[in-house]
Parts: C-alpha cells; sequence; structure tokens
C-alpha cells in the first residue's frame, strides 16, 4: 500500500 | 493549484454544460449513452461521499456540489423528461453496466491504499471513472453520425483528462509529498481511452466536416 495523501482533487 | 487542474476542471464542467445544452436546446438526448450517465453519477456519488466527512476548499465543495447535481439532472431528463426520453437510443445502447462496475469493485478491493469502506469506495470511483466512457464509445461506434455537441462533449472530456494528466507531472516535480500512482494510473488509461475518438475527431475537425467514424 502506498501512502495515503490528502484528496484535494474532483 | 495550478493552471492545468483549473482548465482540466474547467473542460470537464464545460462538457457536462455542453451535454445540458444539448438535452435542453434540443429536446434530445439521441446520440448520448445513460450507462455512461449512470457511471459517471455512481462515480460522483461513490467519490463525493467525502463531502460529509473533508473539507479541502469552498471550490472543491462547490464543483463537487454541481457534478452532482449536473449528473443527476442529465438522468433526469434522459428517463423522465416526455420529449427528451422518446429520443434516448434505448435499442443501440446495450452495454451492460456489471461489465464494468464488478471488475471495478474487485480490483479497488485489492488494490488500494487502505481497506477502509470510504477508502474502497473512493478507490472504486476511481476504476469506474477510467472506464465509464466505454458505454458512450461503443454507441458512437454503432450510430456513426455523431451531432457537433455530442461530439464536442466527449473531446471535453477527454481534454479534462489530458489535462490532469499534465497537473500530475506539474504537481509530481513541484510537490514532492505528492505521490498518487493509483490515480495516475487509471488516468492513463482513462486518457488512453480517448485516443482513437481524439484521431477521427482531429480528421473531421481538419476536414472541416462532421465527426465520422469508421
Amino acid at each position: 500500500a502506498t501512502e495515503n495523501v490528502k484528496k484535494d482533487e474532483l | 493549484m495550478n493552471l492545468f487542474r483549473l482548465a482540466g476542471d474547467m473542460s470537464h464542467l464545460f462538457s457536462i454544460v455542453l451535454i445540458l445544452l444539448k438535452i435542453y436546446t434540443s429536446k434530445s438526448c439521441a446520440g448520448l449513452s445513460m450507462k455512461t450517465q449512470e457511471l459517471y453519477t455512481l462515480v460522483f456519488v461513490t467519490r463525493y461521499l467525502d463531502l460529509f466527512y473533508s473539507y479541502v476548499s469552498l471550490y472543491n465543495t462547490v464543483m463537487k456540489l454541481i457534478f452532482l447535481a449536473s449528473s443527476f439532472g442529465i438522468l433526469w431528463y434522459m428517463r423522465y423528461h416526455k420529449q427528451v426520453k422518446q429520443t434516448y437510443d434505448r435499442e443501440q445502447d446495450t452495454f451492460r453496466h456489471y461489465i464494468l462496475v464488478v471488475p471495478c469493485a474487485v480490483l479497488a478491493l485489492i488494490v488500494n491504499n487502505e481497506l477502509s469502506v470510504t477508502e474502497v469506495l473512493w478507490t472504486f470511483s476511481i476504476y469506474l471513472e477510467a472506464v465509464a466512457i466505454l458505454p458512450q464509445l461503443v454507441l458512437l461506434q454503432r450510430t456513426k453520425n455523431v451531432d457537433n455537441l455530442t461530439g464536442q462533449y466527449i473531446f471535453f472530456l477527454g481534454a479534462y483528462r489530458a489535462l490532469y494528466i499534465l497537473n500530475w507531472i506539474y504537481r509530481y516535480w513541484t510537490e514532492p509529498k505528492y505521490r498518487q500512482y493509483l490515480v495516475w494510473a487509471a488516468g492513463l488509461v482513462q486518457t488512453g481511452l480517448y485516443a482513437d475518438f481524439f484521431y477521427y475527431y482531429l480528421k473531421s475537425w481538419q476536414a472541416g466536416e462532421k465527426l465520422r467514424l469508421p
């Protein structure tokens, strides 16, 4: 699993 | 937010405006795949559940609400509007939802960043968005003669993804922490699906003719 990045795209 | 991202979002928004304009002015949804519209609605619903638990910006929230409302609006027109619903190509639009939904759901359960309900649903929406245009492309192949607005709709949807790729490249170099491999892979697949369409679209456009598919 990769690092969970903040979802700021649509 | 960089310019590529903004241009991508505007292209996405514009594609939706075009489709609503087409339906509203011509009172017709001929050439549009309801299957694709339903899949997009499912994409927005499963992805934007985060409206309930995370806030990024007013821009994001407003755009999410617009995408949700407009996708339900388009579906409402296609299903219930007296005149519009009669123009729907039911016999031609035969693509089955489950062919796309089931594999995307399985893949989201296997390949994700975290095995939680919201994360799996979000991942599912990413995968599903990548392939949701397929019923529309199949319908396009079948009906061949495409009216201008439908052609432009698909063009701007494809442009949206292409611009997002530029946005990702930009963010890759400017934000060391921004690494969304899963989103990038799905986005590349999605843009790839448009390659064929783009080719014929630009060729028709260059020849100054209506879009014609072989």
